[in-house]
């Protein structure tokens, strides 16, 4: 996935 | 990491302190609903298959650990503990909240992230968080009247993901430039569920009177 696709958000 | 992220995963995290405070100090699980915590370990269940395939930060980690933990221990206090369990308001806790599961998994077929099984997992749980306290509002309406610790954290919960929105803002404009159409429309649905209660929660707070939703 690209970067900013927020899955780094919880 | 923005401020109103970190704001938001903190209010977040205090929600369900002061959930699992009011279960293990009061020993009763009355006027919460057992729906909605099912449907919050169902959330981050299916959210977090990526914990250990993909690692952003330890703070990540850990948080998703203790989402998973403190959720999935909440409703086994509400569902098994021999006390609590006895609290639960089972006849108020009305809502067809399988309807919701299949709905938001059949709407994840339909409009997923990305066609994988783990994106349209994930897509799933963006859906069901939106509406997973519905349930909840619909007891509190139908409890006569809510104490302290319930009110604060249905209010934390719905702050939180308000929080999210600002935190969307800031990197919409920051570092993504793109919209992210799934995540934020279901964000803003999720946040505007709370809106009437909001309303109340605050004319409570302001007036000093005991919180209490027009049925």
């Amino acid at each position: 996935l690209p970067e900013g696709e927020l899955h780094d958000e919880l | 990491m923005n401020v109103f992220r970190l704001a938001g995963d903190m209010t977040h995290l205090l929600s369900i302190v002061v959930l699992l405070l009011k279960i293990r100090t009061t020993k009763s699980c009355a006027g919460i609903s057992l729906k909605t915590q099912e449907l919050y370990v169902l959330v981050f269940l299916t959210r977090y298959l990526d914990l250990f395939t993909r690692y952003f930060s330890v703070y990540n980690v850990l948080m998703k650990l203790i989402f998973i933990g403190t959720s999935v221990a909440i409703f086994w206090y509400m569902r098994y503990h021999k006390v609590v369990k006895q609290t639960y308001s089972k006849d108020l806790d009305s809502f067809r909240h399988y309807h919701l599961i299949l709905g938001c998994f059949l709407m994840a077929l339909l409009i997923p992230f990305d066609f994988s099984v783990t994106e349209v997992l994930w897509t799933f749980s963006i859906y069901l968080e939106a509406v997973a306290i519905l349930p909840q509002l619909v007891l509190l309406q139908k409890s006569r009247n809510i104490d302290n610790l319930t009110g604060n954290y249905v209010f934390l919960l719905g702050a939180y993901r308000a929080l999210y929105l600002l935190n969307w803002i800031y990197r919409f404009f920051t570092e993504i430039h793109k919209i992210r159409w799934i995540p934020w429309i279901s964000g803003l649905v999720q946040t505007a569920l709370y809106a009437d209660f909001f309303y109340y929660y605050i004319q409570s707070w302001r007036k000093h009177e005991e919180l209490k939703l027009p049925a």
